[in-house]
């Protein structure tokens, strides 16, 4: 473990806690992406798999279990309990262009052709592209609830700073996962114009507004 | 590389 991945792993947590506050607290998951966050689920669950077969450290599991725990939480919240506030007109992202490409990849290229270990590169392949219907949710709207901003740039500082935990162990402990790096640096590269956008409106105190 | 078991990683 180094401050990377921990702070890393904290933004993370952090991320998931805002977003499930922010639907409980207003009673609305307007403005969010339910595809997105039924993609999460699913990369939570896929990765996790290892909670039934292996243990690692009270920390690991311990997280393992509230990621997969909130992930479900959202998704519920949004497509059951709030779903009258649920804006599926805007969620139009077509997820199967996401996920059978991630599929087929995730079979052609990993480092172990078993099961747990295809799922497992499976779920890094889709996290890198799963904020996608969020991002292109909030281009159609034009706009985001500041607080769903605060969520995104929690999300993206994650794997931006597991980019900096993967330098450290490489220079450090010489490990290092090349499916792992790829799918990291995809998935950094597309938050970086909403970081732009959160770092020069958000953090002025304006609104996050795109030109329509 | 390292098996899935090692995947210390969250």
């Amino acid at each position: 473990m180094n401050v990377f991945r921990l702070t890393g792993d904290l933004s993370h947590l952090a991320a998931i806690i805002i977003l499930l506050l922010k639907i409980w607290k207003s009673r609305s998951c307007a403005g969010i992406s339910g595809k997105s966050q039924i993609l999460f689920a699913i990369v939570f669950t896929t990765r996790y798999l290892d909670l039934l077969t292996s243990f690692i450290s009270i920390y690991n599991t311990s997280m393992k279990v509230i990621y997969i725990g909130c992930a479900y939480a959202t998704v519920y919240l949004i497509y059951m309990k709030f779903r009258a506030t649920y804006d599926g007109n805007h969620d139009s992202f077509r997820v199967e262009f996401l996920v059978v490409p991630v599929g087929g990849l995730a079979v052609l290229v990993n480092h172990d052709f078993s099961f747990l270990e295809i799922l497992w590169t499976f779920s890094i392949y889709l996290e890198s592209v799963a904020i996608l219907p969020q991002l292109f949710m909030i281009s159609k709207t034009g706009e985001a609830e500041t607080i769903t901003t605060h969520y995104l740039f929690c999300l993206g500082l994650y794997r931006a700073l597991y980019l900096l935990n993967w330098i450290w162990r490489f220079y450090f402990e010489s490990f290092f996962d090349m499916i792992a790096i790829v799918a990291g640096v995809v998935q950094t590269v597309l938050y970086c114009d909403f970081f732009y956008l959160y770092i020069t409106k958000v953090l002025k105190g304006k609104k996050l507004s795109l030109p329509a | 590389m390292l098996s899935v078991a090692y995947k210390d990683e969250l």
